[in-house]
């Protein structure tokens, strides 16, 4: 699975995630990629989502969504509401993956619970962050 | 307000030691490519939805990542790739499913969601869209490389799912 998310300079947020899904699927496994509030959501209320990782689980905790509705419902900041999905709620149900989401202002967050994440990441003024494990 | 862009090429039980040093040159190569890409356009004062879409298409043209050209295969040894995109200003999405021969995905998300009524488009239906919108298709080869069919191979004798990246399996 591949995914993106971004922020422009009039503060517009979007989401994209693109995937061919697991090795060895069942003909017409869909996973969350495609399924929006799953792993793929952006609103410029709150945040841009794309998420990596066992589908099925993604779906069921309604991820991207989820950690938009944390943002605008409870106040939480990204990396609050991005930590309590990734690390505390989808381990319990062994869902290994991770997001990366950005919001209206600070840099994105980039988190997985899995060994690694091939990731990057760059803002206005930045140098970029290209990375793979947890280091 | 300053611009910013994230992408990811995948999760899953990377280990270090099953990680070759030309294997991470290359997904590091990958990874900036697709965000010089969308970089590009934010530095233009191009939309964060242009920024999406020209990110995920450099990463589905990488055969190392697991989207568009380099996809995973099903148990039939076919590929079936699935995308979304979603504009956070207006709340606009669009996504398709079961793809097989259509080269960016992505791309055609976004058609569906600026060019149809729907959110979701799936399988015929999908690839009609896609036909009708002259979407660029590609061979069935275009889409397989000899890793993911080891990978298949590898995944079938061991009666196993597998994520992407992945040496964990879903059994």
């Amino acid at each position: 699975t591949v995914g993106a998310v971004a922020r422009d300079r009039n503060g517009n947020l979007a989401a994209a995630t693109s995937t061919g899904g697991m090795t060895n699927k069942q003909p017409g496994r869909v996973g969350d990629a495609p399924l929006i509030g799953a792993g793929t959501y952006a609103s410029n209320r709150s945040c841009a989502v794309s998420a990596t990782g066992h589908g099925e689980m993604f779906i069921r905790l309604t991820v991207a969504r989820d950690i938009a509705a944390m943002m605008e419902y409870q106040g939480l900041d990204l990396a609050a509401a991005t930590y309590r999905k990734v690390h505390e709620e989808l381990p319990r149900i062994d869902g290994a993956g991770g997001v990366i989401a950005v919001g209206a202002e600070g840099a994105p967050v980039l988190s997985f619970n899995s060994e690694g994440m091939y990731r990057a990441a760059q803002c206005e003024g930045a140098a970029p962050i290209i990375a793979i494990f947890e280091d | 307000v300053d611009w910013a862009l994230a992408l990811h090429g995948g999760a899953g039980t990377i280990l270090r030691e099953h990680l070759s040093p030309e294997d991470e040159t290359r997904y590091r190569a990958g990874l900036e490519v697709a965000l010089a890409a969308g970089r590009a356009v934010l530095e233009a004062g191009g939309t964060a939805l242009d920024a999406v879409e020209e990110t995920v298409t450099a990463l589905e043209e990488n055969p190392v990542f697991n989207a568009g050209k380099g996809s995973v295969l099903t148990a039939e040894g076919a590929v079936e790739m699935d995308a979304a995109i979603m504009d956070g200003a207006s709340l606009d999405a669009g996504a398709v499913i079961g793809l097989r021969r259509v080269r960016n995905p992505v791309r055609l998300a976004r058609q569906v969601m600026e060019h149809s009524p729907h959110v979701m488009l799936a399988w015929q239906g999908a690839e009609d869209f896609a036909r009708h919108m002259g979407a660029e298709t590609m061979a069935l080869e275009w889409f397989v490389t000899g890793h993911r069919s080891t990978q298949l191979a590898e995944a079938r004798a061991a009666n196993v799912v597998s994520l992407d990246h992945s040496d964990g399996k879903y059994g």
